[in-house]
């Protein structure tokens, strides 16, 4: 469902900097990944290509079979919102909306009514623990609460693919597994998901692991274990 | 050096929040100290009480033996300045300066040349494996190297009290340990030091723990091991 076939990402600069270098990779639908490698090693760059929220500098992205460079920035915009759900690594929530507000925005131009994606953007913040904190602003919320109201943001449409940059950096270990394991729960109904984690235990208990380092594929792995 | 007494920390809403509920805590000179507690517990709000980044709602805060409520804000800025470095948890770095200027901002008003802070900056940036990342501004740098970028600046000053929280939250596990290294490093030459984690692991290795939950003081431990 993802393909990405000799994807190149360079910023310019003194020195150009090749944040991902020639990367050939191909995600499966259903499938459930963690990519991990050390900080400043292209992990998040390689995920806003996969979720089309950046375009490579060279080499081809396909979604669902689409080559997108061949899709207009608002065509490549709606197959997003339809498709993928994609959690933040800095969160990037609207400071003047409130938490509940900050997640039904992720419901919008669906033709969902207000009442109804105020109703589903409150049961994904209970199902994170924020039942209590529906209606704070994010600088009245904690650096945990923000990346879970963040989480929910990115889940509460059901995307078909979840793509999620260190989606517990700030959680406790209780916390964390709670989020691990809703989107165990998610695979489990279908979702392809792929996670960036600097958790050796959360990327160990997944069937597949992508390691990467300077920009390029380090290691593919499979788990053998059932 | 550090002393709460029955500190409160009380946020006005429908209902109102008791982010810190009445905590008693002393913290001696040369101490090294771990945080930990649930997302939303309250201890980043007790950190930023310690910092005197914020004051408590009741209760007292003793810095150095000064009771802290009867300094002015400009006073408690320059204790601030002089004594404490802080790494916060969503950085708070300056958007339009590069890496190195965002650390030597730490070293303004000391009579120190802008040469020599441009030059201990980059030390520090080098310490934490950013030497290749100098000029970059903060939208230019990954999670992780901004991470490090709000480390380097709590640090460059050589503060007596450092206060950190969740210092590797964004690391891998290696460059993780560099930064706990680092930070073993400033506690041997006599910096006291408090760190909030979710990592147990990182927790586990300090003198000792002081957990948090619902505001309140819920266990303070010591290592016996040496
Ligand atoms: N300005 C505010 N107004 C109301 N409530 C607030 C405000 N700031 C924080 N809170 C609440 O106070 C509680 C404690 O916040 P704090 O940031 O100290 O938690 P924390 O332990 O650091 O959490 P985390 O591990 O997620 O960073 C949270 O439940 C949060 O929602
Ligand atoms: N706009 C930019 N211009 C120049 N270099 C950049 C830019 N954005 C990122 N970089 C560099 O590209 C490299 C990869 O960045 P990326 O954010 O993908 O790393 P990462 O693996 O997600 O790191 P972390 O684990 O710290 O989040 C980093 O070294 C970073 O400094
Ligand atoms: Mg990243
Ligand atoms: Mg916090």
């Amino acid at each position: 469902v993802l393909e990405l076939r000799r994807v190149v990402r360079q910023y310019e600069g003194t020195p150009p900097v090749r944040a991902v270098d020639n990367v050939d990779l191909r995600i499966a639908t259903g499938e459930l990944v963690a990519i991990v490698g050390p900080s400043g090693s292209g992990k998040s760059t390689l995920l806003n290509l996969i979720g089309t929220l950046d375009r490579p500098t060279s080499g081809r992205l396909f979604v669902d079979g689409v080559d997108t460079s061949e899709l207009s920035d608002s065509a490549l915009a709606g197959l997003r919102s339809a498709r993928i759900g994609f959690v933040f690594q800095q969160f990037h929530l609207l400071s003047g909306m409130t938490a509940v507000e900050n997640v039904a925005a992720g419901l919008l131009y669906r033709g969902i009514s207000r009442t109804e994606r105020r109703k589903r953007s409150t049961e994904v913040l209970k199902r994170v623990g924020l039942g209590h904190r529906l209606s704070h602003l994010p600088n009245k919320l904690s650096g945990g609460e923000r990346q879970r109201v963040a989480i929910a943001r990115a889940l509460v449409g059901d995307p078909a693919i979840v793509l999620a940059d260190e989606p517990t950096g700030n959680l406790d270990s209780k916390t964390s597994n709670e989020i691990v394991e809703l989107m165990h729960r998610l695979h489990a109904d279908g979702s392809t998901i792929v996670v960036i984690t600097h958790d050796k235990e959360l990327a160990a208990n997944l069937p597949r692991q992508i390691s990467i380092r300077d920009g390029k594929l380090e290691s593919d792995s499979t788990n053998r274990t059932p």
